[in-house]
């Protein structure tokens, strides 16, 4: 429980600013808010959809920051060519979450 | 409340 969480605080950063600009709702993104971004990867839509799998972790179709910060991490890690896990590693799971 | 696709809360599926 005390690994540090994969996404460092510059990344965070980055990729809160980013939740920002979309306009959550009560520190929330719904699935319609996030999809379009994620699509704008170019990734294919079935490694997205395991990206999303993996990122709402409390599985209410809405991502808060923690969890976009989890997608957007994912996600460019998958542009680099690393594949996308099949579960969540711990280091993934945001300290908020576990 | 979610897109569509049922009752997934997935939007991509």
């Amino acid at each position: 429980a005390d690994l540090p969480w994969v996404v460092k605080p510059e990344e965070k950063m980055k990729f809160d600013s980013i939740f920002d600009s979309l306009g959550p709702v009560g520190g929330m993104l719904s699935g319609e808010k996030v999809k379009p971004v994620l699509l704008n990867s170019k990734l294919p839509v079935d490694i997205l959809g395991r990206v999303w799998e993996l990122s709402d972790i409390d599985r209410d179709g809405m991502l808060d920051r923690d969890e976009f910060s989890v997608a957007m991490y994912l996600v460019y890690r998958a542009l680099e060519g690393e594949p996308v896990p099949m579960s969540l590693p711990p280091p993934l799971v945001p300290p908020s979450k576990r | 409340q979610y897109p569509a696709g049922g009752s997934s809360t997935n939007p991509f599926l």
